[in-house]
Formats: C-alpha cells, sequence, structure tokens
C-alpha cells in the first residue's frame, strides 16, 4: 500500500500546475524514498524532473520496493481544483489496485475524496546525468517569471549570457531588441539577492514559450536557479519551499542552435 | 534562422 499525507496541500496543486501544459501522462515512481517524476514533453525538446522526499510529507508509507502510478495531468488538475489552499492532502494506493485516491480536508469540516483510475503510461528510461554547470544564476521566482513574460511580447527566443558580474536576457525580435540586465546582488535582503556564479561565461538562446511553461511553477518556492553550459541542456531548478531537502522541480531545456 | 535542437539521445544515453 502507498499513503502520503502532505500538510501543504498546495505544494502539489502548485506542482501539477506547473507541469500540466508540458506532459500529458506521467508516471509517479513512488518509494520507501519518496516520489520522483521524469517524463519529457512530445516533441522531446524539454524534460521534467520532479523529486518529492519523505520530508515534505507529514506521513509517508510504501510497503513494495516501488510503485509505478500512471496519471493523467489533466485529469489531475482537474482534480486538484477540489484543493483549497489550506486543505491537507493525503493519496492512497492499494499494492494491485487500478486507482490513486485523494483526500482533501480542511479540519474535520469539509472531507472531499477523489478516487482517479490510473493508466499505463509506457515509460522510457531517462537518466540525468550529474552536471557541473560553467554558470549558476540563482534569481527570484517573480523576476525568471517576468522577464519571460516580458520578453515574449518582443520575440520567440531569449539569449541568456552569463558573465562575471551578472546576467542578460536578451531578445532581437520583429519590432526591434530589447535586454535587461540582472547585476550580482548577493547582499541585499533574500527577496531580491541575484547570485551569478561563472567559471567561464556562457551565452545561448531559448525557445520563451518554454521558459514562459517553466515559470508556471514559480509559487513553489521564492528563488529560481539557472544552471547553464556550452555542452548541456539549461537546468532550471525550484526547490520546494526553497529547501533542497524537501525536494524539487526541476526542468530541462536544449538550446536553440543557429543554422 | 534558429533550429531547435531535441533532448532525447541525451537523456537516453545518460
Amino acid at each position: 500500500m502507498f499513503e502520503a499525507v502532505l500538510s501543504n496541500g498546495s505544494t502539489l496543486k502548485k506542482i501539477f500546475e506547473g507541469i500540466k501544459d508540458l506532459c500529458t501522462d506521467v508516471n509517479f515512481d513512488v518509494s520507501s524514498e519518496g516520489i520522483k517524476l521524469q517524463a519529457m514533453d512530445s516533441s522531446h525538446v524539454s524534460l521534467v524532473s520532479l523529486e518529492l522526499h519523505t520530508d515534505v510529507f507529514e506521513q509517508f508509507r510504501c510497503d513494495r520496493d516501488s510503485m509505478t502510478l500512471g496519471l493523467n495531468m489533466k485529469s489531475v488538475t482537474q482534480i486538484f481544483k477540489i484543493c483549497g489552499n489550506d486543505d491537507s492532502v493525503t493519496m492512497r494506493a492499494e499494492d494491485e489496485g487500478e486507482t490513486l485516491e485523494f483526500t482533501f480536508e480542511k479540519g474535520e469540516d469539509r472531507v472531499s475524496t477523489f478516487e482517479l483510475k490510473l493508466m499505463d503510461i509506457d515509460s522510457e528510461h531517462l537518466g540525468i546525468p550529474d552536471t557541473e554547470y560553467q554558470c549558476n544564476v540563482k534569481l527570484p521566482c517573480s523576476e525568471y517569471q517576468r522577464i519571460c513574460r516580458d520578453m515574449a511580447g518582443f520575440g520567440d527566443n531569449m539569449t541568456i549570457d552569463c558573465q562575471k558580474g551578472g546576467v542578460t536576457f536578451s531578445v532581437d525580435g520583429e519590432v526591434g531588441k530589447g535586454k535587461i540586465f540582472l547585476k550580482h546582488q548577493p547582499n541585499v535582503e533574500e527577496k531580491h539577492k541575484v547570485i551569478v556564479t561563472v567559471k567561464e561565461g556562457v551565452e545561448l538562446d531559448f525557445a520563451l514559450r518554454y521558459l514562459n511553461n517553466f515559470a508556471k511553477a514559480a509559487p513553489l518556492s521564492d528563488h529560481v536557479q539557472l544552471g547553464l553550459n556550452s555542452d548541456t541542456p539549461l537546468s532550471v531548478r525550484f526547490d520546494i519551499e526553497d529547501k533542497a531537502t524537501l525536494g524539487s522541480l526541476k526542468f530541462f531545456l536544449a538550446p536553440k542552435i543557429k543554422e | 534562422g534558429m533550429k531547435q535542437s531535441n533532448l532525447y539521445a541525451f537523456f537516453k544515453a545518460a
């Protein structure tokens, strides 16, 4: 049997909101260590990787070595509309069961339950290599969200140029060119901090459609971390409640190549 | 023009 209780149900709601427009069906891989999910979007341009450690849950039980729960994202986000912001969530599945039961509770006054039919999803075995990035940028999620949204008004692609001292986001579109520079700002109050760590400068182009999709996960944490390398995918990482010990939602994106 | 590269081979090989 699998059973997990999360007092802050909105965390799961935010995770699914961050994934739903990229992937239609995903497997929840449950083990005694927590929950993992890995999926590529249908065009194989980006990859989503979720890790929820048992620390994020108030209760966590998985009797088997592993269980694979196939979920349709549209149905799951529909179900999570039932979940109020202060509700706790309990997920429960029998070992050979064909459903995953969600219970949303606010105190004892209101209890909602939905049994979701599980799917059998063919999933490819994908691996994420341990990667050291030439450039790491930690910036407020609100800033990331705003930059991606504003830049999308001018073009389809955004260049991220990361150098010692700061990072420049720029767009070159039909109506003209624009750029936003964020200075390395380690000594300001936490919510405004921008940390740019550079071993070697990197400049790469990315599709704003995907960067904007990743921004939907912004409510999960205060800061987002970008990892850039000239020869590996961009990593966009949201730690759950800014605590890596609880887990993370990561997105990987292939750069655009000049033809 | 810009071409969108693909991640499939990268993660498949890992």
